[in-house]
């Protein structure tokens, strides 16, 4: 079972993850035997580098950008990240006075665990932008149900097309395999009740144009097909909020 | 992107500091 949501987090973040393993089995031999550990000032000094640069950049990012969940999410892993950090030079100072010192291993796991957990929590921020642009085609459907005539479709058209880009993309990017077949499956639906909503909305405004009969049932079939793609969408957000440590609760 | 960088570096950085840990108590064993 893969532990990171998409492939490139993992590939970021799965070689950093197996080495905090070990490190967790080391110390808790260390625990038992009394191994040392050395100065790790210089090493640390560069993770508070790399840290710093982190929130500088995040913290334009979140200055700059329109995205809603990104300005909510972004800071609260900033300060997971900084906390940890702050940890990681506690064990330092710590080691470097006691090589030998229990508390300053568990800073040390705890403050590299965080970083991780933090950095996985700022990339996953990112993932978002799918859901944006699902959600702006579910306002264009919204819209397009209010509207009693047929022009709206052309921007839900283009809206669509760069959905299914993003989802066909994302699919691919993600490591669980059950995911990728929900969203390809919601998606294949979506594509194949467009022509059939097209073909709703023609009726409907054929018929209401005309004072024809059957505009009930028209808007009734109208209706139905928006709700069936609307559902749809939903699907495809749900799933593509869903992370691995989701899943129990879904499940 | 520019996070995707920082957070690579953030990676690299912290992987060499278990590395250290690691491999220091390795020598010792």
């Amino acid at each position: 079972m893969p532990v990171f949501h998409t492939k490139t987090i993992e590939s970021i973040l799965e070689p950093v993850a197996q080495q905090i393993s070990h490190l967790v089995i080391m110390h808790e031999e260390g625990e038992v035997d009394g191994k040392a550990i050395p100065d790790l000032t210089v090493p640390v000094a560069a993770v508070q580098a790399a840290v710093s640069n982190l929130v500088r950049v995040g913290k334009e990012t979140v200055q700059t950008t329109e995205d809603q969940v990104m300005k909510r999410d972004m800071p609260p892993a900033f300060i997971k990240v900084e906390n940890s950090c702050s940890k990681l030079v506690q064990a330092a100072q710590m080691l470097k006075a006691d090589p030998y010192s229990v508390p300053a291993r568990d800073y040390l796991i705890d403050g590299s665990r965080g970083i991780l957990s933090g950095t996985s929590d700022l990339l996953l921020t990112f993932d978002e932008a799918e859901v944006q642009t699902c959600l702006c085609v579910q306002g264009q459907l919204h819209f397009l149900e209010q509207a009693n005539e047929f022009s709206p479709f052309f921007s839900l058209s283009s809206g669509m097309t760069k959905m299914s880009k993003m989802i066909e993309e994302r699919q691919q990017e993600l490591t669980h395999q059950e995911h990728r077949q929900m969203l390809i499956s919601s998606m294949n639906t979506v594509k194949e009740l467009l022509p059939v909503l097209i073909s709703a909305i023609k009726i409907f405004v054929t018929t209401k144009s005309s004072h024809g009969a059957g505009v009930e049932e028209a808007e009734r079939n109208r209706r139905f097909t928006f709700e069936k793609m609307s559902a749809e969408i939903n699907e495809i957000i749900r799933v593509l909020q869903l992370t691995t440590w989701d899943e129990d609760a879904w499940a | 992107e520019q996070i995707l960088e920082a957070a690579k570096s953030i990676a690299a950085a912290t992987s060499a500091l278990v590395k250290s840990a690691s491999a220091a108590q390795r020598e010792l064993v």
